[in-house]
């Protein structure tokens, strides 16, 4: 139903404007309709403007600033429908430690109500869990696991 | 509705019963390359459903199978079971504890459980339909897999809006 | 042969003329996300001879012409010089040191330089045709694109080891 | 001319083999013609096989395994072929710490006879380093650099 979709778009494009500020202050980004002239077909494409920058299309954003579009388009659809679980695979290997740590912001805001299971290198966002769980292999070529909370275990090597 | 464990079992490189038990709140996978961190969030993935090879980085559903290694001869099976708490009624259905099992023969055979009782994988499907674990399974992003966003068609992002409404 | 400098002026975000001089051994470019690293690489490419707009990560040419910003008006021209030591004579061509500059105008007339005399992008092509620096510039790994050696066609993948040939 | 390919398809199909076994202790991996019957017309293929695992489609292989057999085969090339320079841009982003020392190793094996221009966010990479150019952007949106010989900096933050 079209009035749902457009419902659905301006919460989820009020959202995104939102969380992109908190990745690029002084940046702007607002989601549009791909057709405006055909709500029933259209698509939705993404501008994105960096504080400072000039609007360009997306492909010249850097690979740290690309990854954070995609990270503030996914987040701003968790916000409007949660789940009760994430996982996110190495989704922040492109940022610097700024943006690693705008990134750690934004998991504090859904992992209040939902469970977020993050696979990183990163020591830094090792620190934000609250259990770690470490997966081995040894020369037999099977995955084994260990498990521990963050307060018995001292984050060493990856 | 809160995840309660994960067992891995014939699944990709965990040929050992494995069980992973999940805390509320952030949960970090660490370890080497190769150690088989992402090959859980292929497991989670598949047994929710998802049935295409490529999103599991395989060329066929059977590449899920612990294949075997230098020191151990192949599995003829793979098995993944999904325990979430539904004390909130998410699920519509009479259990507070809800177990979701798929089980993949090398013959292509696939038997597929909810609470021990077996069904289809479509039973699975509508169970999960309202519950933000269904289809698209928007909330998780693979490894590599961030930019697609960003790269894919105007239509497909309409789609990950629709399946949010 | 050496790299000896590149200087860069309304190429992309740099706006104004930038130099940057280059040692033997490993030089490290390091800096935050989005500050103009990759597009330093995109530089070399470009000055090389690229054709390919897609490499660059544009839409169009005109795209590498510095934009402007929320600050400054856009540029009418981007150029980039790239200057080679060639006293190993690597080089088909009378100097011990080479500058080879390109150059963009908004109107989409481009300018070729040897030395500062003026040539065609052809010149350019020979000149480094043997080099290691010509097409396919197998040397240059530009982000995120290490993995498409493995997920390339057969063909590509011969193709290049046929330009290393 | 067939010879000619042929001929280079082994010497670069031995320095991969090598390289990879530098990458992959206890590994092996090798290229293969895609169309051995028709040498005139054949694509290349790649196999490998990480120590103590089975062989299978390279798409199974982890995150950081393919970034390894993906430069594996690009310092083959490199050492058949060698070039007066390297540009690479982020290549070890998905490596964890034993194999970017390995990755260290390798750019130690080309950069007596080439310039290496790496672009990082990695201390260790940066420590390998003669000389740091650090790229920065302000608000007008230009693009600076500053430059520094390794000895004179101490490498703080990213
Ligand atoms: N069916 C299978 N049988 C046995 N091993 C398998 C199977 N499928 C995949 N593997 C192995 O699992 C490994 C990949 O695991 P995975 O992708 O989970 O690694 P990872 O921990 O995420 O590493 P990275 O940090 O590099 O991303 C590969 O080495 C592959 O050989
Ligand atoms: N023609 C242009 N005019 C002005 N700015 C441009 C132009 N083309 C690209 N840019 C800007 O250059 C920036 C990207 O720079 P680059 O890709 O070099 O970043 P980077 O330092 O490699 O970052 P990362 O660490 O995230 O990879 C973008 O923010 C983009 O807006
Ligand atoms: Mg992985
Ligand atoms: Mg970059």
């Amino acid at each position: 139903m079209n009035a749902k979709f457009v419902d659905t778009f301006e919460l989820v494009n009020e959202g995104f404007q939102k969380v992109f500020e908190s990745l690029f202050p002084g940046g702007q980004a607002e989601l549009i309709l791909s057709e405006p002239d055909d709500i029933a077909n259209s698509g939705v494409d993404i501008i994105a403007q960096p504080g400072g920058k000039k609007l360009q299309r997306l492909s010249l954003l850097s690979g740290g600033e690309k990854s954070l579009v995609a990270l503030a388009f996914s987040f701003a659809i968790y916000q409007i429908k949660p789940s009760p679980f994430y996982i996110l695979d190495e989704v922040e290997a492109a940022l610097d430690d700024i943006n690693l740590q705008r990134f750690i912001s934004l998991v504090h805001k859904i992992r209040r109500d939902s469970q977020i299971l993050i696979v990183t290198h990163q020591r830094r966002t090792m620190e934000v869990a609250d259990s770690l769980y470490g997966v081995s292999m040894q020369a037999d070529g099977v995955s084994r696991l260990i498990s521990q909370k963050f307060s018995e275990v001292t984050v060493g090597t990856a | 509705m809160q995840l309660k464990s994960l067992t891995l079992r014939g699944f990709k490189s965990f040929a050992e019963r494995t069980i992973l038990r999940f805390e509320p709140g952030v949960t970090a996978i660490v370890g080497p390359n190769g150690s088989g961190k992402s090959n859980i969030s292929d497991a989670v993935m598949w047994v929710l459903g998802e049935q295409s090879a490529r999103t599991l980085r395989s060329g066929s559903m059977e590449d899920v199978i612990f294949a075997g290694s230098a020191a151990r001869p192949a599995l003829g099976m793979a098995e993944v079971s999904l325990t979430l708490s539904n004390t909130d009624g998410t699920l519509p259905i009479e259990f507070s504890e809800v177990t979701i099992t798929r089980r993949l023969y090398r013959s292509g055979e696939s038997d597929y459980y909810i609470n021990n009782s077996p069904c289809r994988l479509l039973d699975i499907q509508e169970l999960l339909s309202d519950s933000g674990l269904g289809k698209g399974l928007y909330s998780i992003i693979g490894q590599g897999r961030l930019e697609e966003i960003l790269s894919s068609k105007p239509e497909e992002r309409r789609i990950l809006l629709e399946e949010a409404a």
